[in-house]
């Protein structure tokens, strides 16, 4: 049996709003841990990996592992039911054929059930291993979110240079080219804005901007983003969860 | 040219 209650569905709403157009059906992982998820885009070069540990729920219980087959879209239609201030408890009997979210109005005593029924799906695990990245950069995901937009009008692809103290995201397309450079600082009112620099290595990666401006859809999730980079693997973009994380390995584009 | 490659090169099954 699983029973986790959200304190507020925005969070479970901005989760599925971050997948839904890159995922189509997830195997919704819940252990007594919290829930998991691991997923890769149709053109598998993005996987996504979701953890919403038991610390973001209210209440969460969870006495035997539980797959909850989902179809993004379906999910997306009915968290868009609910209003994000509300209550969200998900609930699935064990072996489940469907699982059911009850949204709770605080003040009015207002209560929406909804049964999404879920589907089988055979998906194949990737074994991620941990790696020593070249460089980390931590920075504000609004800040990100608008580089990555602005570069994508120049080319689909988009270069990462980082050195000691900057990061410089470099696109050239066929009527131009344009560059951001961002540079380590601390501000101490806002933490939040500061822009941290990790370096061991200097890096010069290239990324699909599509497959970026999918990422930054998490941008509401969270005011910073973590970026791992290591020379000639997949980018780690991270968006921080309450108590958990969700997690975007992107694979890299090569010169001919 | 650039030539993207997909992340099953990177990561194996389980």
């Amino acid at each position: 049996m699983l029973e986790g209650k959200f304190d507020e569905a925005s969070l479970l709403k901005k989760v599925i709003d971050a997948m839904k157009d890159s995922v189509k059906l997830c195997n919704f992982n819940c252990t007594e841990n919290g829930i998991s998820v691991q997923a890769i885009d149709d053109s598998r070069v993005l996987l996504i990996s979701l953890l919403i540990e038991a610390g973001s729920f209210e209440d969460y219980r969870c006495d035997r592992n539980i797959v909850l087959g989902l179809e993004m879209e379906s999910l997306n239609k009915i968290i868009k039911n609910g209003n994000a201030s509300d209550m969200l408890t998900l609930v699935a009997e064990d072996s489940p054929d469907a699982l059911n979210l009850i949204f709770e109005d605080k003040r009015r005593d207002r209560i929406a059930e909804y049964s999404l029924k879920l589907m089988d799906i055979d998906q194949d695990f990737l074994k991620i291993e941990d790696m020593k990245f070249d460089a980390v950069v931590n920075m504000p995901s609004a800040e990100f979110a608008k580089i990555c937009r602005d570069m994508k009008t120049l080319s689909e692809s988009l270069q990462i240079i980082i050195t000691k103290d900057s990061v410089k995201f470099n696109s050239e397309g066929d009527f131009g080219s344009g560059s951001v450079v961002i540079k380590s600082f601390t501000d101490l009112e806002k933490t939040e804005e500061s822009v941290r620099i990790t370096l061991e290595k200097p890096i010069n990666l290239t990324f699909g901007a599509k497959y970026l401006n999918d990422i930054i859809k998490s941008t509401p999730l969270a005011s910073q983003v973590t970026i791992k980079l290591c020379d000639k693997q997949p980018a780690l973009f991270e968006y921080q969860l309450p108590s958990g994380y969700l997690r975007f390995y992107l694979a890299p584009k090569f010169e001919d | 040219e650039t030539r993207q490659v997909i992340i099953d090169k990177f990561y194996s099954d389980e």
